[in-house]
């Protein structure tokens, strides 16, 4: 270890090649969990369905491609801010015959560190019937006060034919990094006849997800004169 | 920059690869397979001080030079990084979501005395 508070890797030269090796490594690792604001590596995963996983990644890049070749793209500017893209696949909440709820989850070490930049809700309709059908989806956040959720944003779509949706929901994102839990909640209503808007099983290439893009905030700069 | 090799004391880059299995990693980190965390070492005698092409803004270099006039002010300068690069990742956060990070200089690709 280095005295006095020298650069870590300072007192690393001196020790046997074995124990070189091992402070090492406990280096690399501290410095890559300290760069990612993680406290330690996070417990083993539970990485989603290979399916869904694909078509998600299809789904990115079209988007992106898109994105691209549309003269309003937002450019990014070159901050040398350190930048994320997170992928959360939806955990299935309570439903009933003609709604579900899903829940996403955004890590606290992300959400406490990063503004959002962008955040896109991906839904697949398999809708049963021909012709445009009304559907709501709800965007409630956990209400700060209490065991209730609130009502962040209410969309309603004219769903024509099966296929995904997007759906800008970066300002419900963009507040809700700002709490303390990082999570939110969206609520879909179909009409009575269409059985349950979700894929039968996560498992599905269907399955929802969101995809954010966010920044590390820009640290205050104290300006003495 | 000059990589370390042999017994070369002079100020080097000695390459250090961390394989993220080796440490037990590989579940939560999707992508790469390893990171290269090399680090810098080795003397930095005075005359190596400043000299042209290595890390020194002009200031550092006028310095040098009266560090290098003055022997009772003589003093050793530093073997640091001279260029370093962002390592990607791609790995699962602790809600099991799949975030890419660029993370800022966290690889070293050569070295040089202040």
């Amino acid at each position: 270890a280095a005295k006095g508070g020298g650069c870590p890797a300072c007192g690393v030269a001196s020790l046997a090649p074995g124990a070189q090796r091992d402070a090492l490594l406990a280096l690399a690792k501290q410095s890559i969990l300290a760069k990612l604001r993680l406290p330690a590596r996070p417990s083993a995963p539970r990485p989603p369905a290979r399916g869904a996983l694909l078509t998600a990644l299809r789904r990115m890049r079209a988007q992106r491609s898109d994105a691209a070749a549309s003269p309003g793209m937002m450019l990014r500017d070159g901050t040398g801010l350190q930048e994320y893209e997170i992928l959360s696949f939806a955990e299935a909440g309570s439903s009933t015959p003609h709604s579900v709820r899903l829940h996403f989850r955004f890590s606290q070490e992300v959400a406490g560190s990063t503004e959002i930049l962008q955040a896109t809700l991906y839904l697949f309709w398999a809708a049963p019937s021909p012709g445009a059908q009304p559907v709501t989806v709800r965007l409630l956040q956990p209400d700060p006060e209490g065991p209730n959720m609130t009502v962040a944003s209410e969309i309603r779509l004219e769903v024509q034919r099966s296929g995904w949706t997007t759906l800008d929901i970066g300002a419900a994102v963009r507040s809700l990094f700002g709490q303390d839990i990082p999570r939110f909640t969206v609520e879909l209503e179909v009409p009575e006849d269409w059985g349950s808007p979700l894929p039968s099983e996560r498992s599905d290439s269907h399955w929802p997800f969101v995809v954010a893009q966010a920044r590390a905030r820009t640290p205050h700069r104290v300006h003495r004169r | 920059g000059v990589d370390c090799g042999g017994d070369s004391r002079m100020c080097c880059r000695q390459e250090f690869f961390v394989d993220f299995k080796e440490i037990g990693w590989e579940d939560w980190i999707i992508q790469p397979e390893g990171y290269h965390m090399n680090y810098c070492a080795g003397l930095c005698p005075l005359h190596m001080a400043g000299a042209p092409g290595l890390a020194a803004s002009f200031h550092t270099a006028v310095l040098n030079r009266i560090k290098a006039a003055s022997a009772a002010a003589a003093v050793d300068s530093c073997c640091v990084p001279t260029q370093r690069r962002p390592l990607s990742l791609l790995y699962y956060d602790r809600d099991s979501n799949i975030v890419k990070t660029d993370i800022p200089d966290m690889i070293v690709d050569a070295c040089g005395c202040t």
